[in-house]
């Protein structure tokens, strides 16, 4: 979902 | 963040950095596939084209402009400023046989079809296999300076670091990306011959050569 597309890794 | 994340960051910053500054030093990138170098700056060219689009943190932007930086500043060194030194005839890799695969993968198991989400899929799956060309030229040479041993030590030991960093993050905030797991986990499983021999051959102060 939504959170997952916000990619918050390098 | 968690101490897994930290520490495969950090791990990641030192292989790259390790690289170029052991081209810089040796004014040589002698044993280095160029090949794999390009697959590394289009994996972060694709991959942190969302500097611009979305922020994460100061820390996240920082370390997606030094990867960015050295990793462009590595290929400057390998083909411009250290050119001669660069050995050609060993890095005889077919990179299209990634590039393609990777691509065609990025448009069939992906997330959204968004242009961005495209993008960062392809890097994911590219990063994957991009320390093909240099462990396949390692193994063409039978061997790899100390230096280069220790860079691609520390460059799989990041990837192998996310996984746990994925697991604590599955128990602890419900977080479960499939598509970087299962590649990451590839990317790792590449490094464990490579893993062994630095284990038995280089900790013990002995050259990396092959049998």
């Amino acid at each position: 979902g939504e959170a997952i597309l916000k990619h918050d890794e390098l | 963040m968690n101490i897994f994340r930290l520490c495969g960051d950090l791990s990641h910053l030192l292989a790259i950095l390790l690289l170029l500054v052991k081209i810089w030093k040796t004014r040589s990138c002698a044993g280095i596939s160029g090949k794999s170098q390009i697959l590394f700056a289009i994996v972060y060219t694709t991959r942190y084209l969302d500097l611009f689009t979305s922020f994460v943190s100061i820390y996240n932007s920082v370390m997606k402009i030094v990867f960015l930086s050295a990793s462009y500043g590595t290929l400057y060194l390998m083909f411009y400023k250290f050119k001669p030194t660069y050995d050609h005839n060993h890095d005889s890799f077919r990179i299209l046989y990634l590039i393609v695969p990777a691509l065609v993968l990025s448009f069939v198991i992906v997330h959204a079809y968004t242009l961005m989400e495209v993008l960062w899929t392809y890097s994911i799956y590219l990063e994957a296999v991009a320390i093909m060309p240099q462990l396949f030229m390692v193994s063409r040479t039978g061997e790899a300076e100390t230096i280069t041993s220790h860079y691609l030590f520390a460059l799989g030991s990041y990837r192998a670091l996310y996984i746990l960093n994925w697991i604590y993050r599955y128990y602890t905030e419900d977080f479960l990306d499939l598509i970087v797991i299962i590649a990451g986990i590839v990317q790792t499983i590449l490094y464990c011959d490579f893993f062994y021999l630095y284990i038995t051959k280089v900790l013990k102060g002995k050259r990396l050569s092959l049998p």
